[in-house]
């Protein structure tokens, strides 16, 4: 459960961090 | 399963959806017996990245001349913003109560509103993305609903020179998207209209020059090349109209999975 909820966070993470990417890309 | 239409969106959004749905089975089956972790750390990581995104999302808003994508962007942002709340709360309450039973529901809810923000973010782009190739389409729609009243060469000439730029944004753009998507049957539809634009248009300079001539040397045929420049461009419409269609669909074919 530990490692579950740590590695669902992470790629939370590292999701709004494409989504972000995305964006900006899409942007420039 | 959720379904993503093209690969940049799958790529970002599957492995969370399914990281996402594995800890909410896990949750509501009862095998959370233990007790919960300290995810203050993680949770901060995400706020931070969330206060971010929003930035850039405003911003984003902001400078888009999209009136469509002004008006759908800043629900999802919201979207978003509640739901890392919810995360935080959920990691104070923990701090507290590491068995807390409303805590695991918020950090669920949480979890789950960031996935639905950023997938319906990502999804408002990729529309915009779309409307950009749309309004190229209509472009070539517009020169081609001129092509009937071209009746000199210098006009043929001007014609040539406004289409073919148009032209080849939509074949770049259409080709680009194309490989882009994961829906097999739309790829190659689109692959097989723009080869169509793409053959018809020389053929259809051809035709318009042909019924120029034959209207200046005051030739009698000058109704036939007409109808077969006219028959040209509906055929090239078509064709760009169900470019324009295919590219709006984003469901997958049933029969597909069948």
């Amino acid at each position: 459960l530990r490692v579950g909820w740590e590695q669902l966070l992470t790629s939370i993470n590292r999701n709004i961090n494409e989504v972000e990417n995305q964006i900006l890309t899409r942007d420039s | 399963m959720p379904v993503f239409h093209t690969k940049i969106i799958e790529s970002i959004l599957e492995p969370v959806a399914q990281q996402v749905s594995g800890l909410i089975i896990l949750h509501e089956e009862g095998e959370d017996g233990n007790a919960m972790p300290d995810l203050e750390r993680p949770v901060f990581a995400v706020s931070k990245a969330v206060t971010n995104l929003i930035k850039v999302g405003r911003e984003t808003i902001n400078s888009s001349d999209d009136p469509i994508l002004k008006q759908d962007m800043p629900a999802s942002l919201h979207r978003v913003e509640g739901a890392s709340k919810l995360l935080e709360e959920a990691s104070g309450m923990l701090k507290v109560d590491a068995y807390s039973g409303p805590a695991r529901k918020k950090l669920i809810e949480g979890s789950r509103g960031i996935l639905q923000g950023t997938s319906a973010l990502v999804l408002c782009f990729d529309e915009s993305e779309v409307r950009k190739i749309i309004r190229e389409c209509k472009k070539v729609l517009d020169y081609l609903a001129v092509a009937e009243v071209i009746e000199t060469m210098e006009d043929l000439v001007q014609f040539l020179k406004d289409l073919s730029p148009c032209l080849s944004t939509v074949s770049a753009k259409v080709s680009a998207r194309e490989k882009e998507l994961t829906h097999q049957v739309h790829r190659e539809i689109l692959v097989r209209c723009l080869d169509q634009v793409k053959t018809l248009a020389p053929i259809l300079i051809c035709s318009m020059k042909i019924y120029i001539h034959i209207l200046s040397s005051g030739g009698k045929e000058a109704s036939e090349a007409a109808e077969n420049r006219n028959y040209l461009v509906s055929r090239m419409t078509d064709e760009l109209h169900e470019i324009i269609r295919v590219l709006q669909l984003t469901t997958y074919d049933e029969d597909e999975w069948d």
